[in-house]
């Protein structure tokens, strides 16, 4: 790409996340996952898609379409809900953290 | 436009730390971008759009695609999780805040950068933070549209401005659009500015107290004075017109202030009255009247629109002499809304030139191009002169698919030398050639093999 998209690129590299949601102690119940984008550090904040949250919510999916509701707070889902964030080694990270981690590539089973 | 193979400067698969676990402070959704969707994809149209992340042969039930539907507007924010011995290395890992755009800062056709994970948490090693490039082919308020391509699992992916360089645009509601069961080649996105602002509305109304945690959520980058905000956007884009004759609708181009070209499919007859809309600088309607239209069996589709006023404002593109395969191309028409937005842009390449004797006499691109376009203007993105008029895309006639982008639009030279002719005498002689397009020309728009040579007669 040109150097137009370096700015870009890195904000998206820096930025970029994935999101999965799980039952507790139901690993077969499977996972829901997408995107995200992690809005600041510390404290870690990330936006992500609401979908993966149907599955949890107490009142169903319709309470999504209440012409009231703009938000709902943490607690509409169910207690069993399990969220993790996973994001990429930092490109931009200090000196020498970078290069933390296991050097060789490998290439795991997904 | 297209998922690209990243540049080497962040070797991709090194090992990605461990997810965290992180926790839900709320779910939130951006009224606006609602009523929005609503209005352009409710109603009696409703029955046509499909969002689901599946094909629609898909086995997708039918409450999955209503929850699906019911969430598609759904954001969540969340709070990582760190405990003590992660917690130096989680503010370091973490990577940037972001700066998000101001709403209305990035106009139709600037270029985005979508980044999300194909399949989500299914294979994170090899698809986390893909990137693929497009422009805002599309807005109505905060609900967006890309061209940038798009995939399940990519739904909440961040999608990022050139100008202001590396500025949060909006997030991806559906990466995946379905129009009567065609796949339309946009995504769906929401603008992260007013989703922002509903979350600190959020988070003070539902945690009294947590100003302080509202307070890290990102600026707009219009905070940073230091930054132009406007991007110039593409002023040949205003040539693109509504073209409406009677119930029937299609896109035109403004050649002259009262000469439009569009195509003959969508005004079929000479005399027929027609109403021209232009929404670029401003919203206008001009009748017109259409003073040619070449006949059915010219393979040239096209038909000349005389207004009864002038179309003030509107910068006339430039006529292009040559074409370059490669070249980076732009197309603006009404397809996939038609009336009930503005026009959209997408992007792509021009990815033939076929010659008749040596000269052009049609152009294909890999541009997003839907039913409704046709009619509508193609240009050189690097230089905004008019290169072609589209008139279709492609359709395989055995599975009833269509490709959008496959398309084929009419070089400006074939038109050029008459509409110059008709727009300074009046004098339609030269555009009535086009009906006597040749054997050749006529082969390559039915989309025949040319005949190498001409068969001998047996007699």
């Amino acid at each position: 790409m040109g150097r137009q998209w370096g700015p870009a690129m890195r904000t998206a590299e820096q930025a970029g996340c994935v999101v999965s949601a799980s039952r507790a102690g139901q690993p077969e119940a499977g996972l829901w996952s997408c995107s995200g984008v992690i809005l600041s550090r510390s404290p870690g904040l990330v936006l992500c898609h609401g979908g993966i949250f149907t599955p949890f919510l107490r009142a169903g999916s319709g309470v999504l379409t209440a012409a009231s509701a703009a938000f709902l707070p943490g607690d509409s889902c169910n207690d069993d809900l399990r969220l993790h964030v996973q994001w990429s080694p930092m490109a931009a990270s200090p000196a020498g953290r970078s290069e933390r981690g296991r050097p060789e590539l490998c290439t795991p089973q997904c | 436009a297209g998922l690209e193979p990243r540049s080497s400067a962040r070797p991709r698969g090194r090992p990605l730390q461990p997810p965290r676990p992180a926790e839900l402070l709320l779910l939130l959704s951006c009224p606006a971008f609602r009523a929005h969707f609503a209005r352009l994809f409710g109603g009696d149209a409703a029955e046509q759009w499909r969002f689901a992340s599946g094909a629609p042969d898909d086995e997708v039930s039918e409450d999955e695609e209503e929850d699906q539907l019911r969430a598609l507007g759904w954001f969540a924010l969340l709070r990582v999780r760190s405990g003590e011995a992660a917690a130096e290395e989680d503010a370091d890992e973490l990577g940037a805040a972001v700066a998000v755009a101001p709403l209305g800062t990035v106009p139709k056709g600037a270029p985005l950068l979508a980044c999300g994970s194909p399949f989500g948490a299914f294979c994170p090693d090899i698809f986390l933070n893909t990137l693929s490039r497009g422009v805002l082919s599309n807005s109505a308020g905060p609900l967006l549209l890309t061209d940038a391509r798009c995939l399940p699992g990519t739904e909440g992916g961040g999608v990022f401005a050139v100008r202001p360089a590396g500025a949060l645009v909006a997030l991806v509601a559906a990466p995946l659009c379905w129009k009567a069961r065609e796949w339309v080649g946009l995504t769906l996105l929401c603008a992260a500015s007013p989703l922002l602002h509903a979350a600190r509305a959020a988070l003070v109304g539902l945690h009294p107290g947590s100003e302080v945690l509202a307070a890290q959520l990102p600026p707009e980058v219009g905070a940073m004075r230091s930054l132009p905000l406007q991007d110039p956007g593409l002023p040949w884009a205003a040539a693109a017109v509504l073209v409406e004759c009677s119930t029937v609708w299609g896109s035109g181009v403004a050649v002259a202030p009262r000469l439009v070209v569009t195509c003959r499919h969508v005004v079929p007859r000479e005399e027929a009255r027609v109403l021209v809309r232009s929404a670029i600088p401003k919203s206008a309607a001009i009748w017109g009247h259409v003073v040619f239209a070449t006949q059915e069996m010219s393979p040239y589709d096209i038909a000349v629109v005389s207004l009864e006023k002038s179309l003030d404002g509107i910068p006339m593109p430039v006529p292009a002499e040559h074409f370059h395969e490669g070249e980076a191309v732009s197309v603006v028409g009404f397809g996939v809304f038609g009336q009930a937005c503005g026009p959209s842009v997408t992007s792509g390449i021009l990815s033939a030139v076929v010659h008749v004797d040596d000269r052009p006499v049609m152009l294909q691109t890999t541009c997003a191009v839907h039913g409704g376009s046709s009619g509508g203007p193609l240009f050189s993105t690097r230089s905004g002169d008019l290169l072609g008029i589209v008139a279709s895309n492609t359709r395989d006639n055995n599975t009833g698919a269509t490709y959008p982008h496959l398309n084929f639009s009419i070089p400006i030279t074939v038109l050029q030398p008459a509409l110059q002719q008709y727009s300074e005498t009046g004098d339609l002689r030269s555009l009535r050639q086009l009906d006597r397009a040749t054997e050749p020309v006529q082969v390559v728009w039915r989309l025949q093999r040319p005949l190498a040579e001409v068969p001998r007669s047996k007699l």
